[in-house]
């Protein structure tokens, strides 16, 4: 299926580390 | 821990008005990404859009999509354009930018996403230009639909009305107005 997000959930990665 | 891929990869390009160079010497490709926290990486680590010298855009478009209207995907597009008045370039800017980057990354737009080609932000001193392009100026049900959600997620009042204009129509005007083909 198509990957959406929505604007709140990619607000929530803003000030995550990445990882990988 | 997976990073959180995108359903397109971006490019995100940086112009500089440099008189001495040609045009499009002046734009460059940053970089390309395709996951949620690459997104995050790139815009963390840029200078805001309030903060570029006047004459600078940045640009993000869909991968093999060059910001410019020569390119296959865009000449028969166009654009739906929200200018900023001076005293909004401290205020809203950024915020704006930011939400245009979510509404395209989160494929915003639902199944009308495949129309978008990228995002243009301008930096000027008469006014900041933020832009959403689309494939296909033709396509009247996408390009209103786009441009109602467009104007929801940046909080825009109802009364405020905003412009679709063809790519065509911009080249080919001849003083500084380009008719809408199309308003919401």
């Amino acid at each position: 299926g198509k990957r959406q997000y929505d604007r709140d959930f990619l607000l929530g990665f803003q000030f995550m580390p990445a990882c990988v | 821990y997976m990073k959180h891929p995108l359903q397109n990869r971006w490019g995100l390009w940086f112009y500089k008005n440099d008189k001495s160079k040609m045009w499009q010497d002046n734009l460059r490709l940053i970089t390309k990404f395709d996951t949620v926290e690459d997104f995050w990486a790139l815009y963390n680590n840029i200078q805001p859009p309030s903060k570029l010298s006047s004459g600078c855009d940045y640009s993000m478009f869909k991968d093999g999509i060059e910001p410019m209207w020569e390119d296959r995907s865009n000449k028969c597009g166009g654009r739906w354009l929200i200018t900023l008045a001076k005293q909004h370039r401290r205020t809203e800017l950024d915020h704006f930018w930011l939400e245009t980057l979510l509404c395209l990354i989160g494929e915003g737009f639902g199944s009308f996403s495949r129309d978008i080609c990228g995002s243009v932000i301008n930096i000027r001193a008469k006014g900041d230009k933020i832009a959403i392009w689309t494939s296909n100026a033709e396509n009247c049900e996408t390009v209103t639909y786009i441009g109602k959600k467009y104007k929801e997620s940046l909080g825009l009042p109802q009364k405020l009305v905003i412009g679709y204009q063809a790519h065509a129509d911009t080249a080919t005007k001849s003083n500084s107005i380009t008719k809408n083909k199309f308003v919401v």
